[in-house]
């Protein structure tokens, strides 16, 4: 293809990305690197301030919500949103959870905070599956297809945009309003306290490379594009698309990093990593359901685990 | 495989329209 053509796909593909994820790379390290004044991130440490960052979320987000007939689970679910970037004031069905700052037993919390997570992993799929039909001929592929690449690409693409909300010391959630430190989450009773560790790993190595948005967009449909999902009906176009957005993706690259001559090389093998964290944590959530008697896994999130690894 | 995976088939099937998750 010619150069012209790629950095149009580039551009289409970054505009796809800018609509459905709102909490991009840019912001997000610009709120990291506290560049944007007075509205620094609360804080989460301790069950003392994780109590506090509810209040501090639901002061914030009365006013846009006005309107809503489910404040409560809203706000709950947006203390711990955030994790690969969210519609502000999302509308969308949650679990009937309870809010954080409820009494309860110490052993609970855990289990709310990871049900939070939940509703927010499974907007995020909804927003990630928007993308992927942006991507050029990605929704003229059999549809059989389509659910297949979903099913075994949204982990991977969940993972990827995790990064740029971390650094070695913590993540932003709550769409950057909050800051979470990385001890905190290490503080929470097993198997809690191992499911983030490994994200915190992947991301300080991954956030070396250094990508910006329109990179990032362009990573992320090479990773929906995988003609090596298992089950694949019709393999041929998922890797002539995938091959065109791979040019692009070097094309971008050698532009926007000249000096990084090994970039290109380095991103791709950033994605064998990313199956051995996604296979981790799907054995840890089948795990939990075990384990767990309290434990349910949300619909979506059900679905695609099912099978899966 | 779309009958085993019916709320991402909806959400694949509908266009921007706000899905009950």
């Amino acid at each position: 293809p010619e150069a012209a053509d790629l950095r149009a796909l580039a551009r289409h593909l970054y505009e796809a990305y800018l609509k459905n994820f709102p909490l991009t790379k840019a912001k997000a390290r610009a709120i990291l690197s506290g560049k944007t004044g007075d509205n620094a991130p609360f804080v989460i440490h301790d069950m003392k301030s994780l109590m506090e960052g509810e209040q501090f979320i639901n002061c914030r987000q009365i006013p846009l919500k006005e309107h809503h007939h489910h404040h409560q689970q809203q706000q709950t679910s947006a203390l711990t949103a955030g994790l690969g970037g969210a519609h502000q004031g999302s509308e969308y069905g949650f679990l009937g959870m309870t809010s954080i700052s409820e009494e309860g037993p110490q052993d609970a919390l855990e289990l709310r905070f990871f049900h939070s997570c939940q509703s927010r992993s499974a907007e995020a799929v909804r927003e990630i599956t928007e993308f992927a039909k942006s991507i050029p001929g990605f929704s003229e592929l059999d549809l059989n297809d389509q659910v297949t690449l979903l099913k075994y690409g949204v982990i991977e693409v969940l993972i990827i945009m995790m990064a740029p909300l971390m650094n070695k010391d913590g993540t932003l959630i709550s769409y950057g309003q909050i800051f979470m430190t990385r001890e905190f989450l290490k503080s929470l009773r097993k198997p809690f306290s191992q499911m983030m560790e490994p994200k915190f790993e992947f991301s300080v190595k991954f956030n070396m490379l250094e990508l910006d948005d329109s990179e990032m967009a362009l990573f992320l449909a090479v990773i929906i594009l995988s003609g090596d999902r298992p089950g694949l009906l019709n393999v041929k176009p998922i890797e002539q698309l995938q091959e065109t957005v791979l040019h692009s993706l070097e094309l971008q690259l050698k532009l926007n990093h000249p000096i990084s001559l090994q970039l290109f090389a380095k991103l791709l093998q950033k994605m064998t990593d990313l199956r051995q964290i996604v296979t981790d944590h799907v054995h840890l959530i089948q795990l939990l359901k075990k384990t767990e008697v309290d434990m349910c896994l949300h619909p979506l999130l059900q679905e695609i685990m099912k099978d899966l690894y | 495989l779309k009958e085993k995976h019916k709320i991402l088939h909806q959400l694949l099937q509908n266009s921007t329209s706000p899905v009950d998750l």
